[in-house]
């Protein structure tokens, strides 16, 4: 089972300089790509729960992170975000580049105590963000 | 303070220690009010600033509404999904002044009839009333050996409305409720939409038991006068932006669900086959 070895296969098929882990972090996900992350306050700390009875926590959730240069399907991102990469990258870098925001929210019901002492509940819209884009 | 990665949190029980006072993230820079700016939610928070509610809410009325917000959404606050009222706003409103007039007949069960004064002004000319009730609850919980059938006879004595009936007699039968709803949707709808924001209306009881249900039930009076003065419900829709919108954020996720590029291929076999046609 010995076999010869010739001695052409022994030389290294890549430059001794070519690093692999730096050739394939260029494929693995950014570490603080944008996404979704918790903020959970409670009214208490805000002073607020004299009169808003109802929800006692409260989490508006937020987007933070680095938008990738390829982000159109996974962030439901339009075609533009990619436009004003390129504008960033190659034609005028003082355009910002694409920002991670919130794409979708989810609305919160309150109840709340009115200053002539009646209640109220109420269901408002867009006060929980629930997933992140790039734009 | 932001915890790592995940989740941010304040920690508990920590003031939040941030050199601008919260009240102040809500005024304008300019200190200008201008009503579109804020959303009627922060418009509430900045109106607030120090100011204590005048009037603490009744607690009957509040263990009510509390018991409504855990039927309509979850702990954090999100309306349950499978909810298919129409209105984004109830108002629970507690009279302002009641009257007794005649004392009840305890034997009979007529029941001292109560002028009731409502008002109003919490209600924003964007929300449009639904349903309207008015709610009773007893003094502390009583049984009723039988059936007890009540006629009321609710009359709107101000404001004197020329479209608005201003009558409403009618019935209901009641066993070991806690709460009792009477509609006045009929009665209130006019005025809540010509922006009558005080209400001035009496409700007199007539209520006997059942005897034809419960022979065996002792003839003893009961007493009525448990009753609680009522307190006011509304249901209302409000249409303005920042309220949310179910049945329009329904139709929109179906009119939506289809991806964009799935809508596009859609029109475009529209146009060929339209295009064939001509």
């Amino acid at each position: 089972g010995q076999e010869i070895i010739s001695p052409e296969f022994k030389k290294p098929l890549v430059p001794v300089s070519f690093n692999l882990s730096e050739y394939f972090k260029q494929f693995l996900f950014p570490q603080n790509e944008c996404e979704l992350h918790d903020f959970r306050l409670s009214f208490s700390q805000l002073k607020w729960d004299s009169w808003i009875v109802a929800p006692h926590r409260y989490n508006p959730r937020y987007c933070k992170g680095d938008c990738p240069r390829a982000v159109r399907h996974r962030y439901g991102s339009p075609v533009h975000t990619m436009v004003q990469n390129i504008i960033y990258e190659r034609l005028d870098p003082s355009v910002p580049r694409p920002s991670c925001v919130p794409g979708k929210y989810s609305p919160l019901s309150v109840l709340t105590i009115e200053p002539d002492g009646s209640i109220a509940y109420k269901e408002y819209e867009d006060m929980i963000a629930t997933k992140c884009t790039c734009r | 303070s932001q915890a790592p990665r995940g989740e941010a949190v304040i920690a508990a029980g920590a003031e939040l220690e941030s050199e601008a006072d919260p009240w102040s993230l809500l005024q304008p820079l300019d200190g200008a009010d201008r009503p579109g700016l804020l959303p009627p939610l922060f418009k509430v928070l900045s109106d607030r600033r120090g100011e204590t509610p005048r009037l603490q809410p009744d607690s009957r009325a509040l263990y009510y509404m509390k018991k409504l917000y855990k039927t309509y959404a979850t702990k954090e606050g999100v309306p349950k999904s499978g909810r298919s009222h129409l209105h984004n706003t109830v108002r629970l409103f507690t009279p302002c002044a009641q009257h007794k007039q005649a004392p009840g007949d305890r034997v009979t069960g007529i029941l001292s009839s109560v002028d009731l004064l409502f008002n109003l002004d919490r209600v924003t000319a964007v929300e449009h009333l639904l349903k309207s009730v008015l709610l009773y609850t007893f003094n502390n919980s009583v049984s009723f050996p039988s059936a007890v059938t009540c006629v009321y006879n609710l009359v709107i004595k101000e404001p004197k409305s020329s479209n608005a009936p201003s009558r409403a007699p009618s019935s209901f039968t009641f066993r070991n409720h806690k709460w009792i709803e009477i509609d006045v949707t009929s009665l209130l709808q006019p005025l809540v939409a010509s922006s009558e924001r005080s209400i001035h209306m009496s409700v007199n009881f007539t209520c006997k038991k059942d005897q034809s249900k419960h022979p065996s039930a002792q003839d003893g009076p009961f007493n009525m006068t448990l009753l609680v003065p009522p307190s006011l419900i509304l249901y209302l829709n409000d249409t303005s932006a920042q309220a949310y919108h179910r049945w329009y954020s329904l139709h929109h996720k179906r009119g939506s669900s289809q991806g964009p590029d799935q809508e596009r291929s859609e029109t475009a076999v529209g146009e060929r086959s339209a295009r064939h046609r001509r």
